[in-house]
């Protein structure tokens, strides 16, 4: 099974939302994909 | 006529042998070509898709009543006596954790119930940084990154498909200019989100997915994406990503292709034809939604929100339109509030 997250964040440099994760990793629930 | 009535003492051995031995060459053929796609892989080499024999063989099977059959298999009860030793077998071939399991294993009266199992307390601790957006389930990134106009995710190399087919074409994504946002308090935004006539604001673009802001004060907004493949021994309860206020569940019945890898390199718009639930909100930054899609192996989806509805039914009782099955959530405009971490959901077998 899969989940697909599509989600609005900042995206100016300033304040862009950014991800901790890339394409491979194994993740966690609760750890965090990215911050804003 | 006494030997004829014995017939061919070698047929059956004989059967079986050819059998064996067509299973092992077709699975050393499986490991060979897996072998080469790792290499491939670990070379940086993208896959593209490779529609094969095997996906225009899976189409023609009833995917479905497989799947209800492989639920009503995997429910068996067991023995009491059995259960450690099934869930330990299942636990090896599948890589499952067996120190997170809440209960002891004699109390998984099947696999089922082992497959959906919760875990111990303080054992997937919430991140607590206000400003993060956290996993809500265990599984491998399969891709992830901001959508740029054309607003399509890629499947795999070569291949990809667009999320308002995946989301639904009804979609909400805040259309709001920044004017309307900067002169709106929230309150107003809330009522007008509540008054139908203007659900057009929150019709989707994804044409053009960046907001702009014309007051430099507030950041442009983009919208970004992030995939998750769970595999069979990854824990699968699903939870809240953010604290978000979720408005609308739309359900696609679609098919239940497999969703491994293997699967995204062969079959195409395997997420967008393949059974799904989606949920649809908003949270601090603006729109969010969440996708759980199925696959042979676990068919249905369950809302700890939503506890009636049923996925995964069989053909006869399915609405055959395409068109996806929608539910707004009351109170209109708020919804069902959730915050990081709660659980919202599980993928079943079957």
């Amino acid at each position: 099974s899969t989940v697909v997250l599509v989600f609005q964040a900042p995206a100016l440099s300033s304040s862009e939302f950014r991800f901790g994760v890339e394409k491979g990793d194994k993740i966690r629930m609760g750890e965090a994909l990215g911050r804003l | 006529s006494s030997s004829g009535s014995k017939g061919n003492p070698f047929l059956v051995p004989g059967a079986t042998v050819a059998t064996i031995f067509m299973l092992g060459a077709l699975h050393a053929r499986r490991m060979y070509s897996d072998k080469k796609i790792e290499e491939a892989r670990e070379s940086g080499i993208e896959l593209e898709l490779q529609p094969d024999v095997k996906a225009k063989f899976l189409r023609m099977l009833p995917l479905r009543s497989i799947s209800r059959f492989w639920g009503v298999l995997s429910g068996t009860e067991l023995p009491v006596w059995l259960r450690p030793y099934a869930h330990r077998a299942w636990a090896r071939a599948f890589h499952s954790n067996l120190e997170e399991v809440a209960l002891p294993l004699d109390q998984y009266a099947s696999v089922k119930d082992f497959f959906v199992r919760s875990l111990k307390e303080g054992c997937r601790p919430i991140d607590s940084d206000p400003y993060s957006l956290i996993s809500p389930v265990d599984g491998t990134i399969v891709r992830v990154g901001e959508l740029k106009e054309g607003v399509m995710i890629e499947q795999v190399k070569g291949f990809s498909y667009s999320v308002s087919s995946l989301l639904g074409a009804g979609s909400f994504l805040p259309l709001m200019a920044a004017k309307d946002i900067h002169e709106q308090d929230t309150s107003q935004q809330e009522n007008n989100i509540r008054d139908e006539s203007t659900k057009s604001w929150w019709r989707v673009s994804l044409a053009s997915p960046k907001l702009r802001e014309s007051s430099s004060s507030r950041p442009m907004k983009g919208l970004f994406y992030c995939v998750i493949y769970l595999r069979p021994g990854d824990y699968h309860r699903i939870h809240s990503p953010v604290d978000w206020n979720v408005l609308l569940r739309r359900h696609f019945t679609g098919r239940l292709y497999p969703v491994n890898e293997r699967a995204t390199r062969t079959i195409k718009n395997l997420y967008v034809e393949n059974e799904r639930v989606v949920l649809e909100g908003k949270w601090q930054e603006g729109y969010i939604a969440m996708a759980a899609v199925g696959a042979t192996n676990i068919g249905s989806i369950e809302l700890f929100i939503e506890p009636d509805l049923r996925t995964n039914q069989p053909r006869k009782k399915l609405v055959q339109s395409e068109a996806p099955e929608e539910r707004v959530y009351e109170p209109q405009g708020t919804g069902v509030l959730l915050k990081k971490g709660d659980e919202v959901g599980v993928f079943n077998m079957g």
